[in-house]
């Protein structure tokens, strides 16, 4: 071999330009069945694979739900109370945090993962008057309108609307029912405003009965600023719709029932007429589009997120996927990033039709809370034991019957990232 | 983390922020 390496002549000689040409057109052929190949299952859904470079494939290959369960143990204990300070200013100053902003003295955050996902002072969001506002504090991807049910990650890089929300299989589970205990339930429902349908109201105001003085798990700490509730209406929107107001109004119905019934009566949602018992895809409606808008949280962002619309969430669908790292980076180089990754699709409905939520989780951020599903457990259990696509499907109808889920106001915080 | 929004609005919605752009918690994305 030595001899031959040292001894052998190179010799350069020209391929024939035939040849040339066919291997042009041999790797241009292999470059578009790549990019339009999409493999279905036997049920017509398409399957989900891990594409991408090399460094994907071997970044892939790491135990990345396990780093990520080893990155947060580490981040919850507790450090000394001297070097809190110290720590948490030097943590803000690589990644940015504005500790001016932050809720309490940095020596009451016990762990790097308590700090992480602290809370701001009141008033340091203030909320927009429009109708769609920014759920977190973060960077904007990318947005734009959904076209052939699939969504733009990148420039010439698409991942399928359905992958993302999730399709009910045939044979799949029954959603489970989320209890909502009655007396948290009316503190979260007193403490929201509804502007759906473009009517605003204080519900407190609205339904005119005094708040119960419960302790509540998913009080807002970031609430919209309070707001004269609207002139009493039935008949009309500031959009020029009609709000159906046939919702009978019974007296002797259950004080809770008789409380959903006038809600559902102002804002302008006909309980019977557009519940849905299950969701498959997206149908948008003649007149409307469906858009999209992806937001990115660097490591020294707020990690807590907020409704960023009027809304009810009917269900939510977690989808235990991969943890891989979600920045733009990565969001060039692996396809189907956010349909592979974990994620929770909070579905539900606005003023204006569909609307849905999906906080994606991520390698050091795996474990994404929602305040008012208590049952939600995130970063648990083992990738192998849930194929990509499956995911565990719950309703929220028990917050509130005849909206049939949990109502939500602009800005209402609704959960938040965890380390690991 | 990542967020991700999908959404029905009327053909006239308009977004009021660009790509690359920061924004924080209660700004407005967009608006009719």
């Amino acid at each position: 071999l030595a001899d031959a390496w040292q001894n052998t002549p190179t010799t350069w000689y020209p391929l024939p330009i035939a040849a040339g040409a066919l291997l042009l057109i041999f790797i241009q052929y292999r470059r578009k069945s790549a990019t339009k190949e999409v493999v279905v299952d036997e049920h017509g859904n398409e399957v989900i694979r891990l594409k991408g470079p090399w460094h994907v494939h071997v970044i892939g290959a790491l135990p990345l739900r396990n780093m990520s369960r080893l990155w947060g143990y580490l981040n919850s204990l507790e450090l000394p109370v001297w070097a809190r300070p110290v720590g948490f200013r030097v943590y803000a100053t690589i990644f940015g945090c504005n500790l001016d902003e932050v809720e309490r003295d940095l020596t009451e955050y016990r762990s790097l993962g308590d700090f992480f996902y602290r809370r701001l002072k009141d008033g340091a969001r203030p909320i927009a008057d429009a109708v769609l506002v920014s759920p977190a504090d973060g960077r904007v991807l990318h947005f734009g309108v959904i076209k052939d049910g699939r969504i733009e990650q990148v420039k010439g890089s698409t991942y399928s609307l359905d992958a993302l929300l999730g399709v009910a299989r045939p044979g799949s589970p029954a959603p489970a029912s989320v209890v909502f205990p009655k007396d948290e339930l009316h503190e979260v429902n007193h403490k929201h405003f509804a502007d759906i349908n473009g009517i605003e109201y204080s519900l407190h105001e609205l339904l005119g009965t005094p708040t119960p003085s419960t302790s509540g798990t998913s009080t807002p700490t970031t609430e919209a600023p309070p707001r004269p509730p609207a002139p009493h209406n039935h008949s009309s929107t500031k959009h020029g719709e009609r709000v159906d107001a046939s919702v009978p109004r019974d007296q002797s119905l259950p004080d809770a029932v008789a409380q959903d019934v006038s809600l559902a009566s102002e804002v302008g949602i006909r309980p019977t007429a557009e519940r849905r018992d299950s969701f498959t895809s997206v149908r948008t409606k003649p007149g409307n589009d469906t858009f999209f808008m992806v937001i990115y949280l660097a490591p020294g962002d707020y990690h807590r997120f907020h409704s960023p619309a009027s809304w009810v969430v009917e269900r939510r669908r977690h989808f235990v996927g991969d943890l891989f790292s979600v920045s733009p980076w990565m969001a060039k180089r692996l396809e189907n990033l956010f349909v592979l990754n974990e994620r929770v699709a909070l579905l539900g409905r606005w003023r204006h039709g569909f609307f849905s939520m999906v906080p994606v989780g991520a390698t050091n951020v795996g474990s994404i809370k929602i305040n008012f599903d208590t049952d939600l457990r995130t970063n648990v259990g083992r990738r192998r034991d849930h194929p990509v696509g499956t995911f565990t499907e719950a309703v929220y109808a028990g917050a509130s019957p005849l909206l049939n889920g949990q109502p939500l106001a602009r800005g209402d915080e609704m959960g938040g990232f965890c380390l690991g | 983390s990542t967020i991700v929004l999908v959404f029905e609005a009327p053909h006239d919605f308009t977004f009021a922020v660009g790509a690359g752009e920061k924004v924080k918690v209660g700004q407005a994305l967009g608006d009719l």
